[in-house]
């Protein structure tokens, strides 16, 4: 498909600054609907936190955002076509990728869910 | 596309039973990396318990997995063609819709993970 990351990520989306606690990232997922939440520094992308995340912290009663989050984030970039940012979330087995800019703002989300719809009948 | 559900759906994944505590559901998720568990009485398909729930749990301070789990399950058949389980998983907003046979067994897991491969190159 010609489609491109622009032509279907999710603008509106939340984030977290690192300072969050683990119970403000349950709340903002329980809220909006969301199961991954990126984490910012100064606006700049340096975590993700995701609803399986959370199954880690109450597997080890650990509620310590930055113990759980993943720090080394795999993001793509608005203009990357959607077989490639398919075949990374494929090979890291993760469902969402956040869309950054060339100076690691986030200005979007694209997940499994999007992409699945793209091969929905409607 | 032409395929079905059977075409790629996941044959190995776990299970729990309705008195399975939320904890058991967490280490589930978390050794077996699943983001969905379906819930079975008598090896009958009656609840699923999501990561995203979990965040529900966080939230809300409650650990009781009868209560957090979805009782109302949304469900496909190995049959059923792949635009049509995509259609029901965007229309409910959800990511993963166990597989069962006529009489509730479950047979298989299909997730929006699975129907996004079909949209990568290879
Ligand atoms: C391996 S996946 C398995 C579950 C599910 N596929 C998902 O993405 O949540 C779960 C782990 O991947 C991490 N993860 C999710 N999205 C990520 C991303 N874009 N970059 C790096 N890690 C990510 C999460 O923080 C979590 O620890
Ligand atoms: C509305 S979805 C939003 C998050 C994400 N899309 C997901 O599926 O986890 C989350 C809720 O949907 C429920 N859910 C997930 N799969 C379901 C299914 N096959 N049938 C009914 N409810 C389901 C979960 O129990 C959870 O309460």
């Amino acid at each position: 498909s010609d489609n491109v990351v622009a032509d279907i990520m999710i603008r509106s989306f939340s984030t977290l600054d690192e300072n969050a606690s683990l119970k403000d990232a349950a709340k903002i997922m329980v809220e909006e609907h969301l199961t991954h939440v990126p984490i910012l520094r100064d606006d700049k992308l340096i975590g993700i936190v995701t609803s399986w995340d959370l199954s880690k912290s109450i597997a080890s009663n650990c509620d310590d955002l930055k113990q759980i989050m993943t720090k080394n984030v795999q993001s793509c970039k608005a203009d990357d076509p959607i077989g490639e940012v398919a075949n990374k979330m494929k090979k890291y087995d993760i469902s969402c990728l956040p869309v950054i800019t060339d100076d690691q703002k986030v200005e979007g989300i694209i997940s499994t869910d999007q992409l699945s719809h793209l091969v929905s009948n409607y």
